[in-house]
């Protein structure tokens, strides 16, 4: 465990957080992409499938716990709870799960570093995680209006998977035999998808305007 | 690939 890792986990475990804290709080998930929200879930659960069968560390595990709990939590309230469920813009949310989940499946069988079930779903869940904001940020540009909390929430997210990209550089540098290219291209174009974001992101918050992004 | 193929990340 390095330092950018720890930061890398803790920025994601407070972007879920702070989504399940605000539609918790104010009832409402205006905003928000359910699509977005169900990749997520999907890329927690093909991911961690070896929760039960091996044991990394107490960290890792009650992370994975943390993280597949919130997930699918936060689906719950957008679909059935009572209240929120009001606030889903379906409308607008109208990203097709399989223009996104059957690239990266087919990709995963196609490159990975061992052909093994598990091994697969965990290199379906990298490649699945790198564009599962699309529907976020398809959403964020067609409603124009970001609120402060899903803003933060969309930059938390960018920023963890950028501090894993120094996590990765330092692990490379530090362990020999570190190698993980599949694992560095999914985290670069991750990032690189959130780089507009942060421009505009930081643009809002440099002439301390309300976020807007271009049509 | 080698053994140092593991998945200790999140």
């Amino acid at each position: 465990m390095n330092i950018f890792r720890l930061a890398g986990d803790m920025t994601h475990l407070v972007s879920v957080l702070v989504l399940l804290l605000k539609i918790h709080t104010i009832k409402s998930c205006a905003g928000i992409s359910l699509k977005t929200q169900e990749l997520y879930a999907l890329v927690f659960t093909t991911r961690y499938l070896d929760l039960f069968t091996d044991y990394i560390s107490l960290y890792n595990t009650v992370m994975k716990l943390i993280f597949l709990g919130s997930s699918f939590s936060i689906v719950w309230y957008i679909r059935r709870h009572k209240i929120v469920r009001r606030s889903y813009d379906k409308d607008q949310d109208t990203f097709r799960h399989y223009f996104i989940v059957l690239p990266c499946l087919v990709l995963a069988l196609l490159i990975h570093h061992k052909f093994t079930f598990k091994e697969v779903m965990w290199t379906f869940s990298l490649y699945l995680e790198a564009v599962a904001i699309l529907p976020q940020l398809v959403l964020l540009q067609r409603t124009r209006n970001i609120d402060n909390l899903t803003g933060q929430y969309v930059f938390l997210l960018g920023a963890y998977r950028a501090l894993y990209i120094l996590n990765w550089i330092y692990r490379h540098y530090t362990e020999p035999h570190y190698v993980h290219w599949i694992t560095w291209i999914a985290g670069i174009v991750q990032t690189l998808l959130y780089a507009d974001f942060f421009y505009y992101y930081f643009q809002s918050w440099k002439n301390n305007v309300k976020l807007q992004l271009p049509a | 690939l080698d053994e140092s193929h593991y998945h200790d990340e999140l």
